[in-house]
Parts: C-alpha cells; sequence; structure tokens
C-alpha cells in the first residue's frame, strides 16, 4: 500500500503540498 | 460525560474544519448571495471569460500538465501550438479539466490535514489512515463541493470565479458530462441545509468509515466512525431541532456519495483513456485500483 501510494504517505506524514512537489 | 464527550468532539471536528478548508459554507453562501464586501466573482459563461479568467485569476487557477509516469512528479509537458479553433477549444477544455484537478489537489491536501487533526485518527494504522483517505477523499470532495454551488453555477478560484452551469453542461463530451451530476447532487443535499459545524462531522464521518476495502483493523475504525457518527446525530438534534428525521436522511446520502464517485473515477478513465491529457500523480494513486 505504501509503495502504491507514496503522495498520500509523505501528505500524512508531513504536510508538503502535493501542488508543490 | 458521554454529552459532555461528544460536545468536545464536536468542538475538536468544528475546529479543525475551520482551521484546515479554505472555503466553507458560510463564506461561499455569503458570496454566492452577493453579501460580502470583496468584489463579485468574475462569471465564466463561455471560452472567452474563461480565457479571461485564466489570466486575472491566474494564481489560483493553476493549470499545470501533469507526466503519466509515476516518477514523473512536476514534469510539465508543452502543448503544441496551434492556430485551428477546434484544437484552440480542445486545448482550453484540458486546461479546465486541469484547473479541476488543481482545485481537486488543494482539496485533498486540506482534506488530509483535517483528518489528521480528527481525535483518533493519527492513532490507526499508517496503512489504514492510507486507505480512508483513497476511498473518503472524493465523497468529502464532492460534499464540499456543493457548499460552493447553487443551482446556476459553482464558485472557482477561492471565490474569485463563478463558473456557469450551462457552460460546463456546453463542453464537448466527455468534459461536459463532468458536472451535471454534482449539481443534481448538491441541489438534493443542500436542500438540508446543513452549516459548517453539521458538515464538519459529517466529513469526518465519510473518512472515518469502517467498510473501505483493505483495513487492517476495522474494529478500531469502526470504533472511530461510532464516535463521530453519535457526536453528528446528537449535534444534528440540537442544531437542527425542527428537522427529527436529518440524521437519517443524511445517512442515506453517503449512498449517493459513493455512486456520484463511481462515476465520476469512471468518466476520469475515459478521459484518460481518448483524450490527450494526464493525470495528476496524487489523484493516479487515488484512482488506481479504486473500484
Amino acid at each position: 500500500l505504501k509503495e502504491k501510494h507514496k503522495i498520500l504517505h509523505q501528505l500524512l506524514q508531513n504536510s508538503t503540498s502535493p501542488v508543490d512537489l | 460525560p458521554m454529552e459532555a464527550d461528544h460536545k468536545i468532539l464536536v468542538k475538536q471536528i468544528h475546529e479543525a474544519y475551520m482551521k484546515n478548508f479554505n472555503m466553507n459554507k458560510a463564506k461561499a453562501r455569503l458570496i454566492l448571495t452577493g453579501k460580502t464586501s470583496t468584489p463579485q466573482p468574475l462569471i465564466i459563461h463561455d471560452m472567452e471569460t474563461f480565457q479571461l479568467a485564466e489570466r486575472t485569476l491566474a494564481v489560483h487557477m493553476v493549470s499545470g500538465d501533469y507526466a503519466e509516469s509515476d516518477g514523473g512528479v512536476g514534469d510539465r509537458q508543452v502543448f503544441p501550438a496551434v492556430a485551428c479553433e477546434e484544437l484552440e477549444q480542445r486545448e482550453a477544455e484540458a486546461r479546465l479539466f486541469h484547473c479541476c484537478q488543481s482545485t481537486s489537489v488543494e482539496t485533498v491536501t486540506e482534506l488530509t490535514e483535517f483528518a489528521k487533526a480528527v481525535p483518533g485518527f493519527q492513532s490507526l494504522d499508517l496503512n489504514d489512515q492510507v486507505t480512508l483517505l483513497k476511498y473518503g477523499v472524493y465523497e468529502a470532495l464532492f460534499t464540499l463541493l456543493a457548499s460552493c454551488m447553487n443551482k446556476d453555477g459553482l464558485l472557482v478560484a477561492r471565490g474569485g470565479g463563478f463558473i456557469t452551469r450551462e457552460f460546463l453542461k456546453s463542453l464537448r463530451r466527455p468534459f461536459g458530462d463532468m458536472m451535471e451530476p454534482k449539481f443534481q447532487f448538491a441541489t438534493r443535499f443542500n436542500a438540508l441545509e446543513l452549516d459548517d459545524s453539521d458538515l464538519a462531522l459529517f466529513v469526518a464521518a465519510i473518512i472515518c468509515c469502517g467498510d473501505r476495502p483493505g483495513l487492517v483493523d476495522v474494529s478500531l475504525v469502526e470504533q472511530l466512525q461510532e464516535s463521530i457518527v453519535q457526536a453528528l446525530r446528537l449535534h444534528l438534534l440540537a442544531n437542527h431541532p425542527d428537522d427529527t428525521f436529518l440524521f437519517p436522511r443524511l445517512l442515506q446520502k453517503l449512498a449517493d456519495l459513493r455512486e456520484l464517485v463511481t462515476e465520476h473515477a469512471q468518466l476520469v478513465q475515459e478521459i484518460k483513456t481518448n483524450e490527450d491529457t494526464s493525470l495528476h500523480p496524487l489523484l493516479q494513486e487515488i484512482y488506481r485500483d479504486m473500484y
């Protein structure tokens, strides 16, 4: 699940905006 | 003591909602009814006004194009310059689709922060947090979208623009089919006359849902769901004393939302397959193996 949802994981663990990635 | 507990939960969830969402129903209704001191939103009713909005509301109508591959986060494709009017129209539709995606990505980010602030959510297994977001964010997103809609259109760009229902409907298939079901849902949903405190609990209940596929610890999610749903039931009784059937009517909306998301995912799949456009990596993650 982690491998397939890297951005969701990242959002859950910090608050980096995916728009800025 | 139970009454005190539910009031604390209501307060915490309402505060998390007000803090994390840029737009809320109270704000949207003020703009939609013209009862605000901020400038009236720019009405987007054709391609010309859409292009004007792109120029003037640029900050909040980011129309990036996203690479297809998982590793290509942030990669940009460049559209070939075209002179043909039909191709220009197609480009504008693709840009509009990307504006919708940017708004969705922003709302998913807000929803994630909101979920993290719901008491108990962060104690769940991290895989379950991912699962709950994957399956819940679009149902939550369409709930929040209803707050920005009236029968004639939709507030966009943080209230800076108002895109008409007729314009959205007039777009070429499959783009033209995208928003109409959401307007129909919004009309029925807005008739319940919920306020932001009710919506906060409803959105929390959508996310903390024990029957999402693949949950590791179902009973823990169910416990969390139960406390939120009970708080929602008691809050609705207190906040809408004249509408005793509001709670069961609201629960029925969960089925409508699930159907709306399934239809939406199919349309997005169709667009991805048949159109020269791409999907933001975060949205790709959410849609992949969804239903």
